[in-house]
């Protein structure tokens, strides 16, 4: 019901090559960074366990991410269930 | 849509190949002849997806499988829940990622090679976006995957939707929804990306206007039928389904299935589901594409509409019925079955559809109660924006923007009926939705069925109970929201077959026109005299 959060990040840069973008991710404990193609710096940051989830956000890491001067934004994915048909 | 079977002598040495009775239906496995996609049509005229990509967004692909490596586009492969860009689909002991290969196959499966059967678009490029195996999904991951290399990929297919368990509203996030925007408005150099969506598995349960990602007017929602056209019982029914394919669930006979590729070079008898119908449609799509490089995605669905076929289908729960210019729909399956020849053929010569418009008909913003007998009916009488900018005189698709709370969301019943009379159903009992608190809140439920018309005039909206229990609830807003063109679609449009959809529509548009001609005339004759 009350969803969950996963340790996959949306966050928007200001004006960040790919390239600083990654070093930016990896700095912070992410494995990768990877730009996405459809929306003006908006980078999806990858953690290094794909598959860890959480009951509650993580605020520290979230905080550090947007103390640095790089960072605009940051949303911690939420998790939620999509099913084959 | 009976064609003489001995005319086509479409032959593959594929194995599977007589055992895929959605591409020709000969009979085989207690089938109706003829009730098929009639590929063979439009394999004879040439079109076989050579030059169109397709990719399957789902559990990967096996890419080394003899019968798709050849047709396998790596370059527009790509996993991102975990970017990787060699998404092959990850072992588990239960089978369970064999989906996108098996939709892989009945895509672009290659033909005469002696392996499992053939794709509907044999020649085409398959791409697989692996994004359906890790244990939830993020908005990051499904708007990455749906908005992926768009200049490469034409069209996007996806067997997979919020849980079809009757209970569930849910739909693409904020970031996907962009990423959909941004696919039908930049995709394919600006003719639109071609998002074919699977209709649901939820059965009588369940209501895929509920699914957000099948009730938007950005994908193609597609049903299925089985071999004789019954319905498959698992589907879901909903106004926002355009069109159907095949796929099985019924029927014991183990070669009632959808014959295709499977994991690690093997073949399989018994893909089933909705997911199944989804990447038939998209081959069918591809075929279309081959004949016609430049159509829009708007171009695609009104071929789908004019050139669907009732054929056998039959659907035991909702009547076939007219709408108010003549087009013949089931709230099942939509305007039919899709007929690959004849939207190819259609294809080819089709000239661009006009501008797409939309108006904001009107809103009703009271709160009202909904008892529990009876219904609650609320109208809204509109000109379609009439003499603004954004008029809308050819209706594509039409939302009603509802916020609703009830005591059991699933007792609600919504219905919408134009000016026309084409009564609509947006939303059917699901008995096992016994949400109290959360309701409908601003969900866009879309019909498909009063494509073509005029919207001008007087939309009703109903919204009763129908339950084993009294209920009560607050109907808070519905907006009516139009969608479609200014200028007739289908005028300019070639006729080949005059007792064809295009025909009766074009007939019908002619009409219009001249009427409403001859009565600007006449009164800007009354207002000088």
């Amino acid at each position: 019901e009350e969803g969950i959060f996963t340790n996959h990040f949306l966050v928007e840069l200001h004006e960040q090559t790919e390239d600083e973008a990654h070093q930016l991710a990896t700095e912070n404990g992410f494995d990768s960074a990877r730009k996405l193609p459809f929306a003006k710096d908006l980078f999806h940051f990858y953690p290094k366990d794909l598959t860890q989830t959480r009951r509650r956000r993580s605020l520290q890491l979230r905080q550090r991410l947007e103390k640095d001067h790089r960072v605009k934004n940051v949303i911690q994915q939420e998790g939620f269930s999509r099913t084959k048909r | 849509g009976y064609r003489d079977l001995n005319a086509i002598d479409t032959n593959m040495n594929d194995p599977l190949f007589s055992k895929q009775w959605y591409l020709i239906n000969t009979g085989q496995a207690d089938g109706t002849p003829g009730l098929d996609l009639n590929v063979a049509e439009a394999w004879e005229l040439g079109y076989t997806g050579k030059g169109v990509t397709i990719a399957i967004m789902d559990d990967g692909i096996d890419y080394l499988h003899p019968d798709l490596a050849s047709n396998y586009n790596a370059d527009a492969s790509f996993d991102f829940s975990s970017n990787d860009p060699y998404p092959y689909p990850r072992y588990t002991d239960d089978w369970f990622n064999s989906h996108g290969t098996r939709c892989a196959g009945e895509v672009s499966a290659a033909a005469n090679n002696n392996i499992c059967g053939v794709g509907v678009a044999f020649n085409s490029k398959v791409a697989g976006i692996r994004m359906l195996d890790q244990p939830f999904m993020t908005d990051v991951i499904e708007a990455s995957s749906i908005s992926h290399m768009p200049q490469v990929v034409d069209i996007y297919s996806a067997s997979w939707g919020p849980t079809d368990d009757g209970k569930t509203v849910d739909g693409p996030r904020e970031l996907t929804l962009q990423a959909m925007a941004d696919g039908v408005n930049k995709g394919r150099g600006g003719k639109g990306s071609i998002y074919v969506w699977a209709s649901g598995d939820g059965g009588s349960f369940d209501d895929c206007n509920c699914d957000g990602y099948a009730s938007s007017m950005w994908t193609i929602s597609i049903n299925s039928a089985i071999n004789d056209g019954r319905t498959a019982l698992y589907d879901e029914s909903c106004s926002s389904t355009l069109a159907s394919t095949f796929s099985n669930g019924r029927k014991r006979n183990p070669e009632a299935g959808v014959a295709t590729t499977d994991l690690y070079g093997n073949c399989t008898l018994r893909h089933s589901g909705t997911s199944a119908a989804a990447p038939e449609a998209a081959g069918v799509f591809a075929l279309a594409l081959e004949a016609n490089p430049d159509l829009t995605w708007r171009d695609m669905q009104h071929l789908a509409v004019l050139t669907s076929k009732r054929n056998q289908l039959h659907d035991e729960v909702h009547q076939w019925r007219r709408n108010g210019v003549g087009l013949e729909f089931n709230h099942l399956f939509g305007y039919g079955v899709l007929d690959a020849g004849g939207m190819a053929k259609m294809a080819k010569e089709w000239k661009a559809v006009p501008e797409r418009f939309h108006c904001v008909a009107g809103s009703v913003q009271e709160p009202r109660k909904v008892a529990s007998d009876g219904k609650l009916v609320l109208t809204i009488d509109t000109d379609a924006c009439q003499g603004k900018d954004n008029f809308v005189r050819y209706l594509e698709h039409v939302q009603a923007v509802v916020t609703v709370n009830a005591s059991r969301r699933g007792d609600l019943n919504i219905n919408l009926t134009s000016p026309a009379g084409t009564k609509s159903i947006l939303l059917s009992r699901r008995p096992r939705d016994e949400d109290s608190k959360v309701g409908f809140d601003k969900w866009p439920f879309m019909t498909t069925h009063t494509w073509g018309e005029d919207p001008r005039g007087a939309w009703i909206l109903e919204v009763g109970f129908r339950g084993d229990a009294p209920q009560r609830g607050v109907m808070k807003e519905w907006t009516l929201m139009l969608h479609g063109t200014q200028s007739a679609p289908y005028i300019d449009q070639i006729v080949r077959d005059y007792q064809s959809k295009l025909a009766m529509s074009k007939k019908q548009e002619l009409e219009e026109e001249l009427d409403e001609a001859v009565e600007r005339s006449l009164k800007s004759l009354l207002s000088k005299s």
